[in-house]
């Protein structure tokens, strides 16, 4: 009976799991729950302080897969997905006794629990003494997904325990050996730009640089070109960076970026604000006098509203706003709808294959200065806009044409969700 | 509690009943590799019967794996010592540690450090059972647990 009972249990948990697309064993849902259960509480850190850390430990994972995890105090214990619990010596019923101060500090069971041996000295992130909690959690954690032991200098999974370092993080490898098993993070964006800093020095010169921002709705990344990854700890929200921008996101950015101009606009719905950079927020009253959010037929006439997206063009200093498959070029200089827009975007950017091509309805007009090109984002696919480069090698390619399409996650990597309950720890 | 003075519980003192063994022999460090994997055990009709299997073999089926993994060492000197050096080589190697096929001072102090509890390697208790899903390996130890009686 007793094997009966136990052989019950383990098929309802191994349900839970099936063989991926690659031939592995991972869990075969996205959104998994977690729980730290109350007879496992560590004896060293306060019940915030552990639950905090496994938050944490949990969302780095989040942060590089298109896995999400959700701390479920609530529901039957059946149902969790992931069980935590310390334990010193014979634990929480398990059969793999810990073995007291020293050596083995935790373990984790293949369908889904994780014990800390409790005898261990387990600290917090900001201690430089002890174990580090948030790391063998995030050590234990790839085991439950799935990994095993990496031997691999640097990784995470390594089975030795390496003495705290001033931060640890999920490299390329480790990121890319947990999307082996669960794939790449996938998804469409609002908008997507570079936003421009200008910064002076002692001896006057100014410095240009950049940043390059991905938004999705109320949260955005910021990405970075020459680490191929997003900013550790993102996605963040969006009132967090941008003071004044609509909470739910954004449909579009625009930077008017000329010799006797220099304006950032965000756009939503009918409405658009201009960014004041000196003060971090949005202008109530520009020095032109102007009050926002305004209205996009009175900033912008003859432009429909709502945009899907829109882009400066600094070669004839027009802004191309988009919307299904129409493309609406304004002239800032005379401040209206340039001659002969609105154009079928297929007429303003050609195919370069003809079968291969939006159609409309884009998602995200983003010029980046990383590759200095023009790319049209749709869903999970990108065009890159033909550039004078492209033309100057290949003539016959059409002006403004767009190559064939890539995916968006095979050119900016591991721009992942987090579970909404994870946006703030 | 665990005894301290300090403010910060820096020297906190832990009784010897609750600090693990040191590993500081071969036969520790045997016991050590065949845990995390380093070491299968042989054919189930190969192991020994230890006289400390019980009938909750939940509880003791690691420490019956691991003794049946010792017994293996020393009915045979030559061919186990080769497992138990080979098995120890492999260790040193992924170790980042030199090769030498010798339990010396390094391969002590990394065997000695703390760890994860996770086997390097799947055990294969028997290469011709399907030992992977827990169903079988509880219907395995009852036929065991039966059969001794």
């Amino acid at each position: 009976d007793k094997k009966r009972q136990l052989a019950f249990l383990m098929s309802k948990r191994r349900q839970k799991r099936d063989v991926t697309a690659a031939g592995y064993m991972a869990f075969s849902k996205d959104v998994l729950r977690w729980r730290l259960i109350g007879e496992g509480y560590s004896s060293q850190l306060t019940i915030e302080e552990q639950r905090y850390i496994l938050r944490l430990a949990f969302r780095m994972w989040s942060e590089v897969s298109p896995l999400e995890f959700v701390e479920d105090t609530w529901s039957p214990l059946e149902e969790v997905d992931i069980k935590l619990g310390f334990g010193t010596g014979r634990h929480l019923g398990c059969n793999q006794r810990f073995d007291g101060t020293g050596q083995e500090f935790a373990h984790a069971w293949f369908l889904g629990d994780i014990h800390f041996d409790d005898d261990e000295h387990f600290t917090g992130p900001s201690s430089h003494s002890g174990i580090s909690l948030l790391k063998v959690a995030v050590h234990e954690i790839g085991h439950v997904l799935g990994l095993p032991h990496i031997y691999r200098p640097g990784s995470i999974m390594q089975p030795s325990y390496l003495p705290h370092e001033s931060s640890f993080e999920m490299d390329w490898m480790d990121r890319k050996a947990i999307q082996h098993l669960y794939g790449g993070c996938k998804g469409r964006f609002s908008t997507v730009f570079d936003w421009i800093r200008k910064e002076k020095r002692p001896n006057g010169a100014v410095i240009i640089r950049f940043n390059t921002y991905f938004m999705r709705d109320g949260w955005y990344w910021l990405y970075e070109n020459r680490n191929n990854r997003t900013r550790y700890g993102d996605p963040v929200p969006m009132q967090t960076g941008w003071h004044g921008i609509p909470s739910d996101g954004v449909d579009a950015y625009v930077h008017v970026w000329s010799r006797t101009r220099d304006s950032v606009y965000f756009f939503k719905g009918f409405q658009f604000w201009r960014y004041d950079d000196e003060n971090d927020r949005v202008f109530r009253q520009d020095p032109e006098g102007h009050q926002y959010p305004r209205l996009i037929s009175e900033g912008f006439p003859g432009i429909p509203c709502p945009i899907d997206t829109a882009f400066y063009d600094r070669r004839d200093s027009r802004i191309y706003f988009f919307r299904r498959t129409q493309v609406y070029a304004f002239s800032v200089e005379t401040n209206s709808l340039a001659r002969g827009f609105p154009k079928h975007i297929r007429d303003v950017f050609p195919p370069v294959e003809s079968r291969d091509h939006p159609d409309g309805s884009i998602d995200a007009a983003y010029f980046s200065y990383s590759h200095n090109a023009l790319f049209l984002l749709k869903g999970t696919r990108f065009w890159r806009v033909v550039g004078s480069r492209d033309r100057w090698r290949r003539p016959f390619l059409p002006r403004n044409g767009l190559m064939p399409h890539k995916e968006v996650d095979q050119q900016w990597f591991d721009i992942c969700d987090v579970h909404p309950t994870a946006l703030k720890l | 509690e665990k005894l301290f003075h300090n403010r910060d519980h820096s020297d906190v003192q832990i009784p010897t009943s609750h600090q693990a063994p040191v590993i500081k022999d071969e036969y520790e460090a045997e016991l050590f590799l065949s845990r995390y994997g380093f070491i299968q055990p042989a054919h189930q009709e190969e192991i020994q019967v230890h006289e400390s299997i019980q009938e909750d073999f939940l509880d003791d089926l690691q420490a019956t794996i691991l003794e049946g993994a010792s017994v293996l060492h020393s009915r045979d000197g030559g061919t186990e010592n080769q497992v138990f050096v080979s098995a120890l080589k492999e260790f040193q190697m992924v170790s980042g540690l030199p090769v030498t096929g010798v339990f010396d001072d390094a391969t002590k102090d990394a065997m000695n450090k703390p760890r994860c509890g996770v086997p390097d390697k799947e055990m294969d208790l028997n290469p011709n059972d399907a030992f992977n899903d827990t169903e079988s390996l509880l219907t395995w130890n009852l036929n065991q647990s039966q059969q001794m009686k």
